[in-house]
């Protein structure tokens, strides 16, 4: 309990060589409090339960993890290897908002089922935003989707199409009320991720988590408004499609400077 | 020619001094200032995977977070740092050195790490954590 410079019985503490103190090992308990503390210190109070090890494997192959892992090895690069082109397609806006980031957090897509509702021919994507940080400020948010060309139902899929992402509003009697979000062309022939701009809506969920009831997202051939399909008719893969290919959403967050910890 | 006496006796006043100096303070002995409790920066790694976190944290496997360690003693090792309190604190410690401590050995610049986790069993998040990395040490 002595700090720098402390003094004790006219020997002053420096350092840790407090030379009144015997040193000892500290016990597994105390051991266990003290990697307590560090997980306190990084935000994160609780121990990962034991029964999950190992599982982080098949799970860092899913897209998500993918994702940030390669953000991560590409902050680490150095300049010249940095620019070279990742797999997700980061645009300007997205290597702008990583730059500026202190938190980028990723969230998985769920059938999160309501009963009542009528998906008709687009597909409903309801994301866990429940762990968002407080207090911090968010850049941006994006839903990322992969097209897939040999996943397209026939050669008529894989041409041009409109994708367009709602926020489901209400659902009374099975009847839903939607607004609009943002939309991107899937050029044709063109394989790989796409990316709409969700930022409005996690803004909404994070504010009013009641009011979470996912996104509706619409497909429509470029020329043909009027003609909705089914995303997964044209190669975009669900949620249950190749693990490194399951959409997702990412939010870029700058920290405020407060930081909020569990009560050690 | 005139000068150039003035210049060595000058000189030669100079380094008696500085010997003088020398003889008198431990502090400033190079034997005392170049032993293994002189305030620096010290190896510390903290290892997520020997921490049984590596199911949990994805990256990295741990980072090299360093310490600073050891006793201010003057002069300083020249990349060394020390605030102009800590001189003075040194100096009334000489003085007085029941009653006033050495300052303290501590990081004077810091760097952050990234660190890349499961939330949960389905959402990752990417943190910066400043403040985390010792990049040098000095005496305050």
């Amino acid at each position: 309990g002595s700090g720098c410079s402390e003094r004790t019985s006219g020997l002053y503490v420096d350092n840790g060589y407090d030379q009144t103190v015997v040193h000892r090992v500290i016990t597994q308990r105390e051991k266990r409090e003290v990697e307590h503390e560090i997980l306190n210190l990084l935000g994160l109070p609780d121990r990962p339960p034991k029964h999950k090890a190992n599982s982080a494997g098949p799970q860092v192959k899913r897209s998500a993890p993918k994702f940030l892992l390669d953000i991560y090895r590409n902050g680490l690069a150095d300049e010249e290897s940095r620019e070279h082109q990742t797999e997700f397609g980061l645009s300007g806006q997205d290597l702008r908002a990583i730059d500026q980031s202190d938190v980028i957090m990723t969230f998985a897509a769920h059938n999160h089922h309501v009963p009542s509702v009528r998906h008709e021919r687009g597909k409903r994507l309801w994301f866990d935003v429940s762990e968002v940080p407080e207090n911090e400020h968010m850049i941006n948010a994006e839903l990322r989707l992969y097209r897939s060309l040999d996943q397209a139902k026939s050669a008529k899929n894989r041409g041009a199409f409109t994708l367009t992402a709602y926020r489901v509003l209400r659902l009374e009697d099975g009847e839903r009320e939607l607004q609009y979000i943002d939309a991107v062309n899937a050029t044709a022939g063109r394989e790989g991720w796409l990316s709409l701009n969700v930022s409005e809506a996690l803004q909404y969920w994070v504010a009013n988590p009641a009011g979470n009831r996912g996104l509706y997202l619409s497909v429509h051939p470029a020329d043909r408004q009027v003609h909705e399909m089914k995303p997964e008719d044209i190669g975009v893969v669900g949620f249950r499609g190749v693990a490194e290919r399951q959409p997702f959403m990412v939010a870029f967050f700058k920290s405020s400077g407060i930081r909020s910890r569990a009560a050690a | 020619a005139k000068s150039r006496q003035k210049r060595d006796a000058k000189r030669k006043k100079k380094a008696e001094i500085s010997s003088l100096d020398y003889r008198s303070n431990p502090y400033t002995d190079p034997q005392i200032q170049y032993n293994s409790r002189t305030c620096k920066i010290q190896t510390l790694y903290v290892s997520f995977r020997d921490l049984q976190w590596q199911d949990w944290i994805i990256a990295p496997d741990g980072y090299d977070a360093y310490y600073c360690s050891g006793e201010c003693n003057f002069p300083l090792n020249a990349h060394m740092n020390a605030t102009n309190h800590a001189i003075v604190q040194t100096l009334v410690h000489l003085v007085n050195p029941g009653k006033v401590p050495k300052p303290c050995c501590a990081p004077t610049k810091l760097s952050p790490i990234s660190v890349l986790y499961f939330l949960d069993e389905s959402n990752v998040i990417l943190k910066k954590y400043k403040n985390m990395v010792v990049k040098s040490c000095g005496c305050h």
